[in-house]
């Protein structure tokens, strides 16, 4: 493995050195069979042979240096403990969310058993409802103005309703009441 | 509403501490105030009008119009050339042009390119123009049949030694230019990727400036056919435009020559290294990034305050129906994209830092770096937009039918992010791109990674 850290659900560690071994056991394993391929077929035959399996390769990659480079992020910023510890909990998030949606991967590649998935899939649940309270806070440090996100559903005060009637309002077709289409000739009279 | 003033009573973190955060520090929050603040206040941008009911023509004047006022804002403001992507970031630009930037890729792309890939006779020769607005342009790179595999374009550009010119030709319609935006009716020049020739030997994709509209009248040149392609999923002011040529002369002088070179006499010097004039392609694909994660930010904050308002199903106790962000099946709609927005703009943000480093290394001569740039930038720009493209989905998917409506805005974030899985090269492509690189790493065919280089759990 790229990085022997024992999985364990709740440890951003764990998940991040499994995230990598994903990444590096997709990676190798496509190459080898590009390199076993390349004995037997064409070089453009054989890239042919591998490329779903490349794409893959290459997302886990990049999975990879996702949550590395924030991994980096969090333990570099000098911020307050509430925000560290908030920073914490959405990374934590992130991470369960990412093996919930390559289960396949982790037990395949990443060194984690069906029992760990099963795990992790709870732990995903019990982190989003840790996460419920602040979801107002966390996305009003976006810091959108009203104007800027410009959404009858999304606007600072909540205040949806009314925005969705005012919208509506634009419509030509509520220019008038009766509209001009049906002064024509009724089918019936045709 | 109550509901929203219930959930921000007694916030676990101070916002403002977190808003630095997502932002990068207190400086730049304070920076993109400052900027907001100019242009939701400038007196030709802080009217809006709604588009919906426009036709395509008026939309476009109308969204060319607010283009040209942030340009002017920008000059007025004096912006430093290198922050203007990031002022024309999907927030702001959304706000200024919400139905696509006419401009976008002159100041995205074009300005770039120019800096980059032009030598220091060439910048001083345009940039001027290019600054008072006399140029307008464009980068002109996929064709009709040929998109993200650049080295399969086919528009040729031959060089003629007794006229020093480069004869610029089309040699049939799967070869038209198409899809630039700003170039259907809005831009006068393009950088025009095509391949070159000189002594009758194909020297591969190079780039050339090209005037394709007359600066006075704006009518195309002789030997020039352009036009605009029509509409598309979103963003369709963007001006997206087609481009063909017959045999027209370029002057030498035009070739960008900061990497490669053509001599009066037609000797070429190959550029220092293969990926060299990539530079503006990592750019732009950095920037993607980042904006459409600021796509995903907005997409985030409208799902979050509507899942809030939102009630729906038996009344509790209390006599009312439940929120129902309090059903897990929301939560699980909902929240991991939240996260996402900060996970992904913070690692984003550190690619555009490597982004910058292994730039101005390159102008030292030193391009040791750039191929894994190349690499992370192709995979970080088609991970970024494929899942804000599919977040985007699954929060629009969160407010039901009131998420269909046009007026929540969730049709066109969608509309943008999943653009950015297609243009500036497609996600597969791009991560194929990645894949032959990791390939190499994984069998001992490339140099060894640097320290603190991103594959190096590969070589272990």
């Amino acid at each position: 493995p790229a990085d022997d850290t024992p999985f364990a659900v709740g440890s951003p560690a764990a998940y991040v050195a499994a995230v990598g071994r994903v990444a590096r056991g997709r990676v190798t394993e496509v190459a080898a069979a590009l390199q076993a391929d390349r004995q037997t077929m064409p070089e453009p035959d054989a890239w042919n042979q591998s490329l779903v399996q490349l794409v893959a390769a290459a997302l886990a990659h990049g999975r990879y240096f996702v949550v590395r480079e924030f991994a980096e992020v969090v333990s570099q910023q000098s911020s307050s403990r509430a925000i560290q510890q908030m920073l914490e909990l959405l990374f934590s998030v992130y991470l369960a969310h990412a093996v919930s949606r390559a289960e396949g991967d982790f037990i395949t590649y990443g060194g984690l058993t069906p029992s760990d998935i099963r795990l992790n899939r709870r732990h995903l649940l019990r982190l989003l409802a840790e996460l419920r309270p602040h979801m107002i806070p966390l996305t009003d440090a976006f810091d959108l103005p009203d104007r800027l996100i410009n959404s009858t559903l999304g606007a600072w005060d909540g205040d949806v309703y009314r925005r969705m009637f005012e919208q509506a309002s634009h419509s030509p077709l509520n220019t008038d009441e009766v509209p001009a289409s049906f002064h024509q000739a009724m089918r019936s009279k045709l | 509403h109550p509901d929203l003033a219930v959930e921000r009573a007694s916030p676990a973190f101070d916002i403002e501490e977190m808003t630095n955060f997502v932002d990068g520090g207190k400086d730049k929050t304070e920076m993109k105030r400052n900027t907001w603040s100019k242009v939701l206040n400038h007196p030709e941008l802080r009217n809006t009008k709604a588009t919906e009911y426009m036709s395509h023509e008026e939309k476009y004047r109308y969204n060319l119009s607010r283009a040209t006022a942030m340009l002017k804002l920008i000059d007025e403001e004096g912006m430093d050339v290198n922050e203007i992507s990031k002022v024309m970031s999907h927030t702001v630009s959304g706000f200024t042009t919400p139905d696509g930037n006419p401009l976008a890729v002159h100041q995205v792309m074009f300005v770039p390119t120019l800096m980059n890939q032009a030598d220091d006779e060439q910048v001083s020769r345009w940039l001027g123009d290019v600054f008072n607005g006399t140029i307008v342009g464009t980068y002109a790179q996929t064709e009709l049949s040929h998109g993200t595999f650049v080295r399969g374009l086919r528009t040729t550009a031959t060089y003629d030694p007794a006229s020093r010119t480069f004869d610029l030709h089309t040699p049939d319609v799967s070869a038209a230019k198409w899809w630039p935006g700003g170039l259907g009716t809005t831009a006068n020049h393009a950088v025009v990727m095509a391949q070159l020739y000189t002594d009758g030997q194909p020297r591969g994709i190079h780039p050339f400036m090209v005037a394709i509209r007359d600066r006075e009248t704006h009518r195309p040149l002789p030997g020039i056919t352009v036009g605009e392609i029509g509409p598309k999923l979103g963003q369709n002011t963007l001006n997206n435009g087609y481009l063909l040529f017959d045999h027209v002369k370029v002057p030498r002088e035009n070739m960008l020559m900061r990497n490669a070179r053509v001599n009066e006499d037609g000797s070429y010097t190959k550029p220092s290294h293969q990926k060299a004039s990539y530079g503006t392609m990592v750019f732009t694909r950095v920037a993607i990034a980042l904006d459409t994660v600021d796509a995903l930010q907005i997409a985030a904050t409208i799902a979050a305050r509507y899942s809030i308002v939102r009630r729906q199903g038996e009344p509790r106790d209390d006599g009312q129906e439940p929120q129902i962000i309090d059903y897990q099946t929301q939560q699980l709609k909902v929240l991991p994209h939240i996260a996402a927005c900060y996970v992904l703009r913070a690692s984003t943000a550190r690619l555009w830092e490597h982004h910058t480093h292994v730039t101005s290394e390159v102008r030292g001569g030193d391009t040791a770096l750039l191929p894994e740039l190349h690499a992370t930038a192709c995979c970080l720009k088609a991970l970024v937009t494929q899942d804000c493209s599919e977040a985007i989905e699954a929060l629009r998917l969160s407010c039901g039918g009131h998420g269909y409506m046009t007026a929540s805005r969730l049709p066109a974030l969608y509309a943008y992010a999943t653009a950015g899985a297609t243009y500036e090269g497609e996600n597969t492509v791009l991560l194929l791109q990645t894949a032959r690189y990791l390939v190499k790493q994984a069998g001992g065919s490339h140099a060894p990674p640097a320290a603190g280089s991103a594959v190096t759990y590969l070589s272990r």
